[in-house]
């Protein structure tokens, strides 16, 4: 299962 | 984090720095283009809208987004104001609508969700791809560069070289996470400097001056 999308790179 | 993107980042901020201290060194903007540095500015700025939202990640991450926020900010300052007489417009003729068009369309058809803050991120991860393209457009009707100039984007470029093992390291320790907007565009965005490595490799590195072939 994908992971909710998470903006944590830059 | 992981080390290919520690090293990444940390090659980013290296590329500023190179890039900061070529104009204070010289005196001189010539040989930059400021199409691409006015592009980072608005990358910077539609995508870390989320320090504003509490969508807090880490302190690092919030430091290094303040920090491109104000170097590329500052960067501009240099280029439009302490050093303008020696920033040449006319070689610096990328066309800024074939960029900011067609990434914008882009935004509004493929983003994780139609919002304000959705979009400017795709927005901004779109632009970030081609953005380097008013520079390289420039490298090549000059058809060479200084060296200070092309270390500056050979540590752009490894900044976003690496980026992709690190994806592919977290697609295996993160469970098949993969975020496909950042690869696609990311893959993109490596690919443009191909051309560029290649002469960065075979001359600037053996001590030859970057000169593209007539």
């Amino acid at each position: 299962k994908q992971k909710e999308h998470e903006h944590d790179e830059l | 984090m992981n080390l290919f993107r520690l090293v990444a980042d940390l090659s980013h901020l290296a590329s500023i720095f190179i890039l900061l201290h070529k104009i204070q060194t010289t005196r001189s903007c010539r040989g930059i283009s400021i199409k691409t540095q006015l592009l980072y500015v608005l990358v910077f700025v539609t995508r870390y809208l989320d320090l504003f939202t509490g969508d807090f990640v880490s302190i690092y991450n919030s430091v290094m987004k303040l920090f491109f926020i104000g170097s590329s900010c500052y960067i501009i300052y240099l280029m439009r104001i302490k050093y303008k007489p020696t920033n040449d417009p006319s070689i610096d003729t990328f066309r800024l609508e074939y960029i900011l068009g067609p990434t914008a369309v882009l935004a509004l058809i493929f983003n994780y969700k139609f919002t304000f803050l959705e979009v400017l991120w795709a927005f901004s991860i779109y632009l970030e791809a081609v953005a380097i393209l008013p520079q390289l457009f420039m490298l090549q009707r000059t058809g060479e560069a200084e060296t200070i100039t092309t270390h500056y984007l050979a540590a752009l470029g490894i900044y976003r070289g690496l980026y992709i093992p690190n994806w592919i390291y977290r697609y295996f320790t993160e469970g098949g996470a993969i975020d496909p907007i950042a690869v696609v565009a990311g893959i993109v965005q490596t690919a443009l400097y191909v051309d560029f490595f290649y002469v960065y490799f075979t001359k600037v590195l053996q001590g030859q001056k970057f000169e593209l072939p007539a």
